[in-house]
């Protein structure tokens, strides 16, 4: 059989950062966590703190749907390629 | 830039409009694609330390860093993830611009006095940013492919934390929901922060709903023109002469001498040959001659190249209906002029009819006190807001037409690769350049007014912008030659030196933002993507879009079919509720509406505002009362409240639908 690499994308994941499990020490712990659950190979390219809670990563499209479907996931928003005026 | 400081009345016979010395504690952030460090615009001669607090960084050498360009970072895991590692010999992974596009903008807002600035000889003068002695911290978001909501999040996250007053921002992608739009998320932040963000309108116009970045929390730019014009002029073989503008500086077509000149349509085998896309003309026909090309599609430089290559000696672009007589000038690789709508025709059916048809391209120099002047751009996007009909955007406009300011030494200004010229300046056009004057102009207004919040220097910059020419004639938009009306330019046209004293202000705090988030039925999910924190919208509170205490007013009527508002003998109701705050002196301010038409009543109440000391706030509403009209019409009027000193104007756009 062959594999067929499907093909990634950026998203933008929002999370409730109030509802972090107390488990975690800190909320990059609980980020990491609830990225490695979907996906092993996963990594963050940007952890924002200030303009919104979450992370960047790439993902497949099904990982993007399991990674909403996760507690204190807010969205799973596919990155937009925006254009000088 | 030059002349766009005399043209705001910054200048005045070479005097300043004064600067604060608090404006050196003023820092602009710039999100952009980078900055050319060694540009004469970012001098810091003058200034003093790095304001306290600054907490930036600069990722160039640290030599390239100084008392005026206080901040570079760049941001690029978001477009390297998508299209792969940044290839080094066509972009520098550094804060550096290789594009001139952030340097030109990031310049026009904040940058140094620069004497003798010009492009080739064109547009001389004393280039200057719009609050010179602020300072510039850049964040390279965009790059060849690009700028990526991920690096862009980024780039405005540090710009947060490293200390800006103002955020620039001259880009835009769609249209989205707010809690869906990462720039207007990361500008919703930035406000509750106290940072004022000005953002591009966009370049889609003349058409309508072509708007982009319309959240209330952000300044929405769009772009005039100023009173200079760079003209070249056409001479056919017939006799007859036509008016163009061009930059072209190299070697001229003979003046004596007329050369011969074919349509582009005719000189090739494609389809779309007319447009002069690359390799569709043919070298055996074009060769020797000057090529008229319709514009649309490529670059309009690039058309130039596309001639050149094809042995072509020069280039008559000429515009479409989407453009009509609006004249962009760029600095052409080979003898070029732009003409408008109507006089490509005239071109076009010379060159059809004519069985030889000639013609000879003669440059002129810098002209200034073009009028009238401004007039909206054919490409600024106009409204309505496609996302929230009763917010009126663009917010104002601003100088985007042919504007000079500093250039990347890393592309010539054409950006086109076979472009070998270099120039310290460039002039270029779009809403990209009149967001910058906005920023600067909001720098300058924080200088002198810390303690305003970004809705009350907003407030500052509409309610004082202008309408009329001093003529009494209303701005035209150039598209129509008609007069533009408030989805085209707001609330008029920008003027500095009555936005640093307003009169009145309409504040806006986060929570008002909140509130109308929950008028517009958004979700506590979708809220706390926003606000980064629980909001409850309150179960037994009344929420209203039109309750915003927004400087405009955009009244959406429905026709008598749908119904809608409360109704009564065929006509609708609908109030709009506002709060004025004194910024000024003791004064009594009485109100003043422009009837719109005979079917609209519009009463203020009360219609006399008396504030006896600053800071003092009075709330009015006003009433529309419409008789239904057809869908799709739009009426235009303003309201005035004025203490005889001050005119604290607001545009009001009714549209039913």
């Amino acid at each position: 059989s062959t594999t067929t690499e499907i093909p990634k994308q950026t998203y933008i994941v929002h999370m409730a950062k109030s509802e972090k499990p107390p488990s975690y020490e800190t909320h990059s712990h609980w980020y990491d966590s609830s990225l490695k659950s979907v996906s092993d190979s996963a990594t963050t390219l940007y952890t924002y703190n200030t303009i919104i809670h979450g992370f960047s990563t790439r993902l497949t499209p099904k990982q993007a749907q399991s990674l909403e479907s996760l507690p204190g996931i807010l969205s799973v928003l596919p990155e937009l390629r925006y254009q000088l005026h | 830039t030059t002349r766009t400081p005399e043209f705001l009345g910054l200048e005045n016979n070479g005097v300043f409009l004064p600067e604060s010395d608090s404006m050196t504690d003023v820092i602009i952030g710039v999100l952009d694609t980078g900055v050319w460090p060694e540009s004469k615009s970012f001098r810091d001669t003058g200034l003093g330390p790095v304001p306290n607090g600054w907490r930036g960084v600069c990722q160039l050498n640290s030599s390239s860093c100084n008392r005026k360009l206080i901040g570079a970072r760049f941001f690029s895991m978001g477009y390297e993830a998508t299209l792969g590692p940044i290839d080094a010999s066509k972009e520098s992974k550094s804060p550096r611009d290789d594009d001139g596009h952030g340097t030109h903008t990031s310049s026009t807002a904040g940058g140094s006095v620069v004497e003798d600035a010009s492009l080739f000889g064109y547009a001389t003068g004393t280039a200057r940013g719009m609050a010179t002695r602020a300072r510039v911290a850049v964040y390279k978001v965009c790059w060849i492919g690009g700028c990526f909501s991920s690096d862009i999040l980024a780039g405005m996250e540090k710009a947060i934390e490293d200390g800006v007053n103002v955020i620039s921002m001259s880009l835009g992608g769609g249209t989205s929901d707010y809690h869906r739009d990462s720039v207007a998320i990361g500008a919703f932040t930035a406000m509750e922060k106290g940072i004022l963000v000005s953002c591009s309108a966009g370049n889609s116009g003349p058409s309508e709903y072509t708007l982009s970045n319309v959240a209330p929390w952000i300044t929405t730019v769009g772009a005039g023109t100023l009173d200079r014009d760079f003209p070249a002029y056409v001479s056919l073989g017939n006799g007859k002469n036509f008016s163009g503008v061009s930059l072209y500086s190299g070697k001229p077509l003979p003046e004596d001498k007329l050369v011969s000149f074919i349509y582009a349509g005719n000189a090739t085998n494609a389809t779309n040959g007319n447009l002069c896309m690359t390799g569709t003309l043919l070298p055996e026909v074009v060769t020797g001659k000057i090529v008229l090309c319709d514009r649309g599609i490529n670059a309009r430089v690039q058309k130039g190249e596309v001639v050149k290559e094809a042995g072509g000696v020069g280039m008559v672009l000429v515009n479409t209906a989407a453009n009509g007589e609006e004249l962009v000038a760029d600095a052409h690789l080979l003898p070029t002029a732009a003409v408008g709508q109507k006089a490509g025709e005239i071109i076009k059916e010379y060159l059809l009819t004519e069985s030889n048809p000639s013609a000879s391209i003669i440059f002129g120099s810098t002209k200034v006190g073009i009028q009238p002047s401004p007039v909206v751009a054919a490409f600024s996007s106009r409204g309505p807001n496609s996302i929230t009909p009763e917010v009126l955007k663009p917010d104002l406009i601003a100088p985007g037409v042919n504007i000079l300011a500093g250039w990347s030494g890393a592309v010539g200004p054409t950006g086109l690769t076979v472009d070998n010229r270099r120039s310290e300046f460039n002039i270029i056009s779009g809403t990209s350049m009149s967001c910058p004057h906005i920023s600067g102009l909001a720098a300058l207004i924080k200088s002198v007014h810390p303690e305003w919040s970004p809705a009350a220097i907003r407030s500052a910059l509409m309610t004082t912008a202008y309408t009329v020419y001093k003529t009494g004639e209303k701005l035209q938009d150039i598209s129509t030659g008609k007069p533009s009306t408030a989805f085209d330019h707001g609330a008029g046209h920008v003027d500095p030196a009555s936005a640093i004293d307003p009169g009145l202000v309409y504040d806006i705090t986060a929570d008002d933002y909140l509130n109308f988030l929950c008028a517009l039925n958004y979700s506590a999910p979708q809220i706390y993507k926003l606000a980064k924190r629980n909001f409850t919208c309150e179960a037994n509170k009344k929420f209203s879009v039109t309750d915003l205490n927004y400087p405009s007013f955009a009244v959406v009527l429905q026709t008598a079919q749908s119904g809608g508002g409360s109704s009564g003998g065929g006509s609708t109701v609908v109030k709009y509720t506002r709060t004025l705050t004194n910024v000024g002196s003791p004064a009594t301010y009485k109100a003043s509406v422009s009837p719109a038409a005979e079917s609209v009543k519009i009463t203020v109440e009360p219609d006399s505002l008396i504030f006896s000391e600053k800071n003092e706030k009075k709330t009015y509403t006003v009433s529309f009362t419409a008789n239904s009209m057809p869908s799709g019409t739009n009426l235009f009027t303003r309201l005035e409240w004025s203490d005889g000193k001050h005119i604290v104007g607001s545009p009001i756009a009714l549209s039913w639908t």
